[in-house]
């Protein structure tokens, strides 16, 4: 079972930790962070890691594709090219292999689904942030979230998500839409489904770091007022962009890369 | 008593909120924040705005200058260049008013403190910041302090301060220095001092919102996992920013405006 999620956003805004919560793993230990000089100099660069992991007692090879300075440089226009490249890429590597000879060993790099990372500052979504989806949109599932929800208030993320919803639809983004639940669902995954809905874009809060509270052990930040709980859907949406994605939705977002958008690629792959 | 404030910095990380925190007041109450079309299209704009307020019986007439949408276009180049013209142009105004007939009735428009506001996301200084940092420092006096810094728990803050300090060091880059204390100045005033000097950056958090902790009424921030008390050492330092802005350092800062920055510019000046 292979599934490719690439990650993008500001570097600082907690990819990287977020990927790690949500796997349950440290994709990025040896990870080496460039100084703030090769920030400046380097271009976005692609980098690509591979874990295998277990859910619920299926195997899953979770290859992360991240963006590691993103918005880094001070004239940030255009660093969307590099990860637009990337994804193509994918899409002609299989258009490729499945117009050859060796059909059946076909490897799938497409990527399933982009976590698209949102600052908590903006008013919205911001000229960049715009930019960016507006190039990305029709050529793959983008699941906005936002990024370290714990520096707003409750009232603070309800505001921001209404902006960010009316953004989207200001500008003609597409993101990904979780596809409607069957009829004939029990009400209680229907209920889930329709919460789920209603809680787009996420906000997310990540961490590396176990604390405790209440006497358990948990996945938290721990600061001089209080104890973030990253699993408590009262602090933030972690576990429902966790369900979404490794549970309930991770079929769907495979089948609409392959069905629609790496389809939309191949049409226009076999005109030209 | 005259004192002018230059806030700068991203818009979205609560330059408006931390000033009228700091001086008790709505400066801003009655601004319209541009929509994000407006904010593209637009280049930074200067705007002034002043309050009379009253600290320990003086009058100060506080004017705070604002550079919205800094940082806020995809291309953030030289957005430095509407900031650094206008500080120019103060000292060009005291120049020209000072060299003519009415000395006596010169109004002072300089700039005596620049506060600029460092995301909590970065590593330390990002491009943008360095930039503008380096086209500022010989200009005016530049107080950086880290933004919204109840998104860092008490371990990130001290890393975070540790390394912007190296990134101003390594860029050769000069903020404003708190004169050292007389000798003759008490023990208490000496370990005041000595805890103002350890704590730059200064780490700050604002709000405009009053509630209520352990009984009290305070400002703060309302989290479903507790709540964060501006005016709490424990919390941040705005306690230590405030008393530096308006109680210990104002009158150093405006001599050194005076003193140091506007008489390079004058130097500058009558050579060409
Ligand atoms: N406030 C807050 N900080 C976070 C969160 N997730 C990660 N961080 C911190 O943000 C910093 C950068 O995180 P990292 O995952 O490396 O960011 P990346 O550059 O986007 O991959 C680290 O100090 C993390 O501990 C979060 O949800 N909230
Ligand atoms: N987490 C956090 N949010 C803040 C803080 N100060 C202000 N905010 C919020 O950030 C948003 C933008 O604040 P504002 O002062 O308008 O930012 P400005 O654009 O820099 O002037 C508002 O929703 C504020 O409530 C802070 O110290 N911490």
């Amino acid at each position: 079972f292979e599934f490719t999620l690439m990650v993008v956003g500001e570097s600082g805004l907690g990819k990287s930790t977020l990927v790690n919560s949500l796997f349950l793993t440290d994709l990025y230990k040896d990870r080496i962070l460039p100084s703030a000089e090769e920030r400046i100099s380097k271009t976005v660069l692609i980098q690509k890691s591979t874990v295998e992991i277990e859910e619920q007692g299926i195997k899953l090879r979770l290859n992360v594709v991240d963006t590691p300075g993103f918005g880094d440089t001070v004239d940030g226009s255009e660093s969307w090219k590099p990860i637009k490249d990337y994804i193509d890429k994918q899409y002609e590597q299989y258009f490729q292999d499945e117009s050859g000879l060796n059909r059946k060993n076909i490897v799938d790099n497409r990527v399933h689904c982009c976590l698209y990372f949102i600052s908590p500052y903006g008013r919205g979504l911001r000229p960049i942030d715009v930019e960016f989806m507006k190039q990305l949109h029709t050529k793959v599932n983008i699941v906005p979230v936002i990024a370290k929800a714990d520096c707003l208030t409750p009232l603070e993320v309800q505001t921001l998500k209404r902006r960010i919803l009316d953004d989207l639809d200001v500008h003609g983004i597409q993101i990904y839409e979780f596809p409607d639940c069957d009829s004939d669902e029990d009400e209680d995954f229907k209920q889930q489904d329709k919460e789920l809905k209603a809680s787009t874009p996420f906000a997310v809060i990540g961490s590396n770091t176990i604390v405790e509270a209440n006497g358990k052990r948990v996945r938290g930040r721990l600061y001089p007022w209080g104890i973030v709980e990253v699993e408590n859907p009262k602090h933030c949406d972690f576990v429902k962009l966790r369900n979404m994605l490794i549970r309930t939705h991770m079929h769907d977002l495979k089948e609409v890369t392959c069905d629609i958008h790496y389809e939309n690629y191949r049409l226009q792959r076999i005109k030209t």
